[in-house]
């Protein structure tokens, strides 16, 4: 079946939304067949991403893979227990179509603890969880001392991570792959960085994930949203309003994705 | 009775905790009793940044002001509604103990919309709405249309502060200040920055917010947490291990925070 990407990470705006989006681009370009699952309901930025995505390429008459989106809708029942039965099963109605179709299904968790996000955790066989050069977002992984930065514990989204591994180990015996992802990295503040990397490295070991360099900060990673395009799409789109401009860095943003991908690990395209 | 001022964007990362800390700050250095409201009783990241500092205070035996901050659990209840209820007790209990003791109360809301975030916006005399420089964080303000840059309609987000503009009406008669927060912006992207200014001033009239042009991004935000200090109490603090090699970067930051202080419009300083 499907290999299942889950994008993840409690804290927001570390980049979910734009990665999985990115991600998806990278890999269908590579040939696979892939599909998206939102879990976020109301802010649905992926999703919107790919509606903007749609309605470029009708308007345009241009020919663009669009994958298809499953949007998750969060239950209204009044009573928490039915509320999360009934999205599991509409989590696992969407996976259960997708799985058989796709090869690859990235899943976009909101930025918050929910029922979904942990659901999709838990059926993940790769968590990359974007993350920006910050204590204030390593919070989140860990408890970290203000004069050492010793590791003093973990915080709640790595135990989140541990939880679903622990429910997926019981399932079916089967690994889950967790990639920590650096984003929105600026070229300046070199002690900030070093620093963070230096409790990233211990946190991996301690935690069990492995971290990746990620993607700088820049404007090609967002100035294409209303437009539904990435930097992927950028030769098939020349001369339709979307500036080429930019392509000494374009060419570093390139290469920086495929990285990604490449850190990826992901089964070799099927023929 | 006290000043109500609400961190608030259902986006995450926009910078609300960050925001809420600098300005908590700048306030009691001009003179102002105030105090903190935690809405996100799982990230706590201003509750975090508040232990920090009270953590560094100790540990360093120096004379820093610590101000009170009140984390509103979540309900556990099993119902729907009976949470909300028991939230919005939790809530009106912290703010009437908190009212009568301060000038301002700063109340920082979680990223998604969650009850306690909407019973806030309620009580708020001003929200501050940090935004990031993109379209993908314009989405949850309004939609916009990719090729003219016109506003289609409000968003979730403008929807929720109509909302609470509604409530305050109704009970009390009395205005809301909003104000939208450029946050994170980067002296690059100039294209894009003068498109997202375009769209900020449209939407300002039409949806009833001032916009100011805030916060850049800056290491100096974020690199003090573990220490729970801000650029605010650096005079005091030379020499505690926390360098001064910024200078140049820490008056720029200085003045900018000083004109979002400004911009807030609040009443005169007690005497
Ligand atoms: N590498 C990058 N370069 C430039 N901008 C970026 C990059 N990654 C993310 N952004 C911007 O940062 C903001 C947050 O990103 P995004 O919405 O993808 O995060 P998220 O984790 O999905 O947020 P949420 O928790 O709200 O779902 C957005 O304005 C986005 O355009
Ligand atoms: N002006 C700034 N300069 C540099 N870094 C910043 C700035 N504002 C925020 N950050 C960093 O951006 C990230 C998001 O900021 P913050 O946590 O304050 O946002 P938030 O809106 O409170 O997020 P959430 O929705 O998760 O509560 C953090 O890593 C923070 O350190
Ligand atoms: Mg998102
Ligand atoms: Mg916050």
């Amino acid at each position: 079946g499907a290999h299942i990407l889950v994008l993840g990470n409690e804290k927001g705006g570390s980049g979910k939304s734009t990665t999985a989006m990115h991600l998806l681009m990278a890999l269908a370009a590579q040939g696979r067949r892939v599909a998206a699952i939102d879990l976020d309901s109301r802010q649905r930025s992926l999703s919107r991403y790919l509606e903007n995505r749609s309605r470029f390429i009708a308007d345009n008459s241009v020919s663009l893979e669009v994958p298809v989106v499953h949007t998750i809708a969060r239950s209204e029942l009044n009573s928490v227990d039915a509320a999360k039965a009934e999205e599991k099963e509409r989590l696992m109605a969407a996976l259960s179509e997708l799985r058989s179709l796709c090869d690859v299904v990235v899943i976009d968790s909101p930025g918050s603890d929910t029922n979904l996000a942990r659901l999709a955790h838990a059926q993940a066989d790769t968590i990359v969880t974007p993350l920006n050069d910050s204590f204030v977002d390593l919070d989140l992984l860990a408890r970290v001392n203000s004069t050492s930065y010793e590791i003093e514990g973990p915080s709640h989204y790595a135990e989140m991570v541990w939880e679903a591994r622990k429910h997926r180990a019981i399932a079916d015996r089967s690994q889950i792959d967790w990639i920590v992802m650096r984003n929105r990295v600026s070229s300046l503040n070199a002690r900030n960085k070093a620093r963070v990397e230096k409790v990233l490295a211990a946190l991996a070991k301690r935690v069990g994930f492995r971290f990746i360099p990620g993607l700088n900060e820049r404007v090609i990673y967002r100035e294409l949203f209303l437009k539904g395009l990435t930097l992927v799409d950028l030769k098939k789109t020349a001369g339709l309003g979307v500036s080429q401009s930019l392509t000494m860095s374009q060419v570093a943003a390139r290469n920086e994705l495929r990285r990604v991908v490449e850190a990826l690990n992901l089964p070799p395209v099927a023929e």
